[in-house]
């Protein structure tokens, strides 16, 4: 292996990435599968993690182009040059551009990944059989509304499952129309467009217009190519036309005639010695996981191998079952050392001393006469102190957060101890809705989940995810707001509603199966309707009104007693 | 048996043309991919660096190191691959 000169690498382990573009040839989730499963290669030997942003700077910025795509190493058509990425640093340092005249695939042929239909999203099965006829790519036959779409299996006449293939008639990608698909015909700079076209932009992909007229609407996206379309040539996304005659010959499928690198093309009309129409035909293409894997060991800070057999050598080949090489292990190893054991535990901060509170059998409104000792210049009326009960209570960053109504306040574990506060939700979290029901930080992704009502957010440092439906995670209609959050080891979290909580799979952002269980068949001796659950310092606690449950880690409950003197340290 | 047809060679609208000789594709790659320091190029001393820099090639690709642009060498140069150079310079 080799590094770059002065083993270039981040000075962090929380690496950042965000895809700035797509390429047409696959669709969208398969393309940010392909890199989520490229970035695991190199998580998976070293403790580096790697976090997706949806928008800002990332450290590693992912794109598609074609030749000359803005940098100074220009692409150079299909085949050749891939793709490449730059070595770890500042701007386009860190940064993998991917060559978009090649045909990217799984590196097996069309990777066609279906959308409706019944097979909830499966890819098509090539070849498959439907009514007698066998087919090898999407077809029109047996509809009228001139969708394409493929069986899911082998035998769409026996199993009846199938979805719809990638079209411009069904969706779109990228652009500003959240994917919504074609209109067709429509006009644009005055002229008619019954097609997705290259017109108006100089970087060769096809858009179509969302609306039927560009000019006033100027809604756009990007058009999918289909699994028939042509690589590169001059007609790219359409799809080859047989028989076609070339210097007088006809031909009935691709050829290599009139070429002296060996490669298979076709004319996309019927004579293109007529319409000098062409493109490449489609082959086993290349796989975006693969290349994607390479480059970003690049992007990490490895150069090329001579290790015919490691993923670092230059040239593509591609592998079915792909295992990293000891040559890349050990260069990546030298550069960011070894995954540490298991999953990285959050160190247990130690139990606090147990501290005198008053008997929560007085009525805690009496409370201590003296004045609140806090020096905290706030408001009177956002003085934390005169809440007797909080929307959440959680940890983030290691310090209690206190929300309500629109503010939270946090204590500070540290020397300069104390509550902070009062602060605006919507300034550090500006997609947040006032009333936040509950949230919790997952410590291995540093990720911020929020819950209001039937709706969440994820926050990735600045960037969000969200709104999104509580039922998209698999909580069922009855779940009206989830009202505590509880980490469970490895990427499980508990999520608590009402009498009942579910187990949250955090990776596959699903509810484990088994689920919903009785909170107090499980938390003995808590409230079953506490409105706040959390975790703090080695501790569960269970918020009801002014009091807090508090649970150790052999789940018996230690303490009760008051939010606002214990916690608030009112 | 009639003559085998003499291939016709198009050149089609909007391909990148590649059609070129093995040297030239030779000479390009070397270049790209940092194998002949594209400076200080002179006559007799750009035999010795291509020789020179075919050997490092071949060397870093696992072929046999030739010095010359032999068969395996050339099918290599035609393979695709990734854009970032194999020197560093």
């Amino acid at each position: 292996y080799k590094t770059f000169a002065g083993d270039l690498k981040w000075d962090h382990q929380e690496v950042t990435y965000r895809v700035i573009s797509y390429t047409p040839d696959m669709e969208t989730s398969l393309v940010d599968d392909a890199f989520a499963r490229a970035f695991k290669v190199w998580s998976d030997v070293t403790p580096l993690t790697f976090t997706r942003l949806f928008d800002g700077t990332a450290d590693i910025m992912i794109s598609f182009g074609k030749t000359d795509h803005g940098d100074p190493y220009p692409f150079d058509g299909k085949d050749g040059l891939l793709a490449h990425a730059y070595p770890p640093g500042e701007g386009l340092q860190g940064d993998a551009h991917f060559d978009d005249d090649e045909y990217w695939t799984l590196g097996t042929g069309p990777a066609v990944k279906t959308r409706y239909g019944n097979a909830d999203g499966a890819m098509c099965n090539f070849p498959f059989t439907f009514e007698g006829k066998s087919y090898t790519t999407c077809t029109t036959d047996g509809r009228s509304d001139n969708l394409p779409w493929c069986s899911t299996t082998a035998d769409y006449s026996r199993d009846k499952t199938f979805g719809f293939c990638p079209s411009e008639l069904l969706y779109t990608f990228g652009g500003n129309a959240d994917g919504a698909e074609c209109v067709l015909p429509f006009v644009f700079m005055g002229e008619e467009y019954d097609s997705c076209t290259t017109e108006g932009r100089s970087d060769g992909y096809r858009w179509c217009a969302t609306t039927s007229n560009f000019d006033n609407d100027k809604k756009f996206g990007f058009c999918p190519s289909r699994e028939t379309a042509v690589i590169g040539g001059n007609s790219e996304g359409e799809p080859c036309h047989f028989p076609f005659v070339f210097l007088g010959k006809e031909y009935d499928s691709c050829t290599s005639e009139g070429r002296g690198d060996g490669k298979l093309w076709c004319s996309t009309t019927d004579s293109y010695d007529d319409d000098n129409k062409w493109g490449f035909c489609p082959d086993q293409g290349y796989s975006l996981f693969l290349v994607a894997a390479h480059e970003f060991g690049h992007a990490l800070g490895l150069d090329h191998s001579n290790i015919r057999e490691a993923l670092m050598y230059p040239m593509y080949s591609y592998v079915k079952d792909f295992s990293l090489h000891e040559d890349d292990v050990e260069g990546i190893q030298y550069l960011y050392g070894r995954r540490a054991g298991p999953d990285p535990t959050p160190p247990q901060p130690n139990t606090p001393s147990p501290t005198s509170y008053p008997d929560p059998k007085t009525d805690p409104t009496d409370g201590p006469t003296d004045p609140t000792t806090t020096t905290r210049p706030v408001d009177p009326s956002k003085d934390a102190c005169k809440l007797t009960k909080f929307d959440t209570i959680t940890v983030i960053g290691g310090e209690l957060h206190f929300f309500n109504d629109g503010q939270y306040w946090k204590m500070s574990s540290g020397t300069e101890g104390g509550l902070k506060g009062p602060f605006s939700i919507s300034e550090r979290w500006s997609a947040l809705p006032a009333v936040i029901d509950s949230a919790f930080e997952n410590l291995l992704t540093r990720k911020l989940y929020f819950f209001s009502g039937t709706r969440f957010w994820v926050y990735t440092g600045k960037s969000v995810l969200g709104p999104r439906g509580i039922e998209k995670l698999g909580l069922p209609d009855s779940v009206q707001k989830v009202e505590g959050a509880l980490q469970r080891g490895k990427g499980k979290v508990l999520l608590f509603s009402g009498e009942n909580y579910w187990r949250l799979d955090v990776k596959s952002q699903k509810i484990d199966k088994g689920y919903p269980r009785y909170t107090d068949a499980v938390f003995g001796g808590v409230p079953n309707d506490a409105h706040d659950v959390f975790h703090y310092q080695g501790h569960i606690y269970f918020c009801r009104d002014r009091f807090y449950w508090r649970m150790n880690s052999r789940r018996q409950v230690d303490r009760v007693g008051y939010v606002k003197y214990d916690l608030l340290k009112c | 048996w009639s003559l085998p047809l003499k291939s016709v060679f198009v050149t089609f609208p909007g391909d990148i043309i590649k059609n070129m000789t093995d040297t030239e594709l030779a000479d390009g790659y070397l270049k790209k991919f940092g194998y002949i320091d594209t400076l200080h190029r002179s006559g007799f001393q750009s035999m010795v660096s291509t020789s020179k820099a075919l050997k490092r090639m071949q060397r870093q690709m696992g072929l046999e190191e030739t010095g010359e642009l032999d068969k395996s060498t050339l099918e290599a140069m035609k393979r695709p691959r990734c854009g970032v150079p194999d020197v560093a310079n």
